[in-house]
C-alpha cells in the first residue's frame, strides 16, 4: 500500500460521494448517465465477487461494499426515486452498452491471466471500467452545458485513474516481481480516454467559467 | 503466472 494507491481509492470515492450529494441535494440527476452508472455496478459486481473467499485486507473489503453500495444508490436514485427518475435525461442518454459490453465479455475470454470463471470474470471488469465511462462522456457531450457537479465527477473519476498509474510506476519500481500487463493497459485506455475532457475542465477552471465542451 | 494469485487492487 503506498500514498499514490490510497489516495486513487479516496478520490474514487469521493467521486461516488459528489454524485450522490448533488442528486440528493437538488433532487435531480440532470446530466448524469443511468448507462455509465450501471456499466459500474456491473464492473464492481463482477470484480468483487472475491468478497467472499479472498480477505486480503480489511480495507480492501470495507471500499468493495462501500462501492458496490453506493453505485447501486445512485441507480435506485436514478431509476426509482419518485422526484429524481423525473430529471432523467433518457433522450440524450441513447449510448448502446451492449456495443461495450460483448467486446469487452470477448475479450476477457480471449486475453486473460488463467481460464477460470472468477479470472475470466475480473478480467471483464478490468476490460469493461476502461471504457464504463463513454455513456457519460457522449451524455456531456451532446448536453454541452456541464453543471459543476456533474463536471467535479468526471474530473475525480480522472484523477483516481491518474494517481492508479502513479501507484503502478511506484510498484514497479519498488516491488520485486510486481507485473499486471493487463491492468496496465486498460488502466492506460481508461485514462487516455478523460484527457479531452481534462483539458476542458482546467480551461473553464482557469477563466472560472462554466464548462462548456466543443461541439 | 502463479495458480490461485490473488488481485490486491481495488
Amino acid at each position: 500500500m503506498n500514498i499514490f494507491r490510497v489516495s486513487a481509492d479516496i478520490l474514487h470515492l469521493l467521486s461516488i460521494l459528489v454524485l450522490l450529494l448533488k442528486i440528493h441535494a437538488t433532487k435531480s440527476c440532470a446530466g448524469i448517465s443511468l448507462k455509465t452508472q450501471e456499466l459500474y455496478l456491473a464492473v464492481f459486481v463482477t470484480r468483487y465477487l472475491d468478497l467472499f473467499w479472498n480477505f486480503h485486507s480489511l480495507y480492501n473489503s470495507v471500499f468493495k461494499v462501500v462501492y458496490i453500495a453506493t453505485s447501486s444508490m445512485i441507480i435506485w436514485y436514478m431509476k426509482r426515486h419518485r422526484g429524481v427518475k423525473q430529471t432523467y435525461d433518457k433522450d440524450h442518454d441513447t449510448f448502446r452498452y451492449l456495443f461495450l459490453i460483448v467486446p469487452c465479455a470477448v475479450l476477457a475470454l480471449i486475453v486473460n491471466g488463467r481460464f477460470s470463471l472468477f479470472e475470466i470474470l475480473w478480467t471483464f471488469s478490468i476490460y469493461l471500467e476502461a471504457v464504463a465511462i463513454l455513456p457519460q462522456l457522449v451524455l456531456l457531450q451532446r448536453t454541452k452545458n456541464v453543471d459543476n457537479l456533474t463536471g467535479n465527477y468526471v474530473f475525480l473519476l480522472g484523477l483516481y485513474r491518474a494517481f492508479y498509474i502513479l501507484n503502478w510506476i511506484y510498484r514497479y519500481a519498488t516491488e520485486p516481481h510486481y507485473s499486471a500487463w493487463i491492468v496496465w493497459l486498460s488502466g492506460l485506455v481508461q485514462t487516455g480516454l478523460y484527457l479531452d475532457f481534462f483539458y476542458y475542465y482546467l480551461q473553464a477552471w482557469k477563466q472560472s467559467k462554466k464548462l462548456q465542451l466543443p461541439s | 503466472e502463479e495458480d490461485g494469485e490473488e488481485h490486491d487492487e481495488l
